[in-house]
């Protein structure tokens, strides 16, 4: 699940 | 941040302000539409909406302090059950048809150019008739979607699927203060306390028809991955490969 990982762990802009 | 002890009426503003936006879908094949740009316009659509659910469930009061084991466990288990609620909300004033998008507004009978979608449709259209029926509020909606991706993976046996949560009692913690906002909305409609109760009942009742609706979508959905002909996006695959169908 790395795209998702990737979008957990971005900040909100 | 954090969920224990919230008042209801910041818990209602705080869900209702987490709302992703209604997308377009820009991509819009010509009608009559084949099972190909049929499924390629739905799951395109699925992609873009996973990222804004990924935002929508990061706002969630006390979501981003579990840890990022469990955060994946809830989104990787109710991620279609939290796009059909979304999709039956927006579909709510629209009798006989679905609105996956803006400019995407699909009615029953072309959903039966692809093999095994006219079932799933019904069953969505039936389920947002039963919101329709019970004059569902946006409070309401919003307290049942969170309640979706909090309940679906919380309590889930092990399996060679789904792993257990690092921290349960801290997702018990955000359903059981969710679950008062929604007690707590209903209890101001006026209503005897045991026409409260019974709504209470009716709108969680709701959900046992999402889950089925979800697991027969996501076996739907497998089977359009085997016969290879529609290319699925990464996050859309990521998430449909949690589910491991067989």
């Amino acid at each position: 699940h790395t795209k998702l990982l990737q979008l957990l762990t971005t900040k909100p802009e | 941040s954090s969920i224990a002890g919230m008042p209801p009426d910041q818990v209602l503003l705080v869900l209702q302000g987490a709302e992703p936006p209604i997308l377009c879908a820009r991509q819009k094949m010509s009608r009559p539409y084949t099972e190909v740009t049929m499924m390629a316009m739905l799951t395109s659509m699925a992609d873009k909406e996973l990222v804004h659910m990924i935002a929508w469930a990061k706002k969630l009061p006390g979501f981003v302090q579990l840890s990022l084991h469990d955060q994946v466990q809830l989104l990787e288990s109710a991620w279609l059950e939290v796009l059909m609620i979304g999709l039956m909300w927006r579909s709510i004033h629209c009798p006989g048809k679905l609105i996956f998008a803006q400019d995407l507004i699909l009615d029953r009978d072309e959903s039966t150019c692809v093999e095994g979608m006219a079932e799933i449709f019904d069953m969505l259209l039936a389920t947002t008739s039963r919101f329709r029926l019970l004059k569902l509020k946006p409070e309401e909606f919003v307290c049942l979607k969170a309640i979706v991706l909090l309940n679906s993976g919380a309590f889930a046996f092990c399996t060679s699927t789904m792993e257990p949560l690092h921290d349960s009692t801290a997702v018990q913690i955000m359903l059981d203060t969710i679950t008062d906002a929604l007690v707590h909305y209903i209890s101001q409609s006026g209503c005897t306390v045991q026409q409260q109760s019974r709504r209470q009942a009716q709108l969680l009742l709701l959900l046992t028809h999402i889950r089925h609706m979800s697991n027969k979508g996501m076996e739907h959905l497998y089977s359009i991955k085997c016969k290879n002909t529609v290319p699925l996006y990464d996050l859309l695959l990521e998430m449909l490969d949690a589910h491991r169908l067989h």
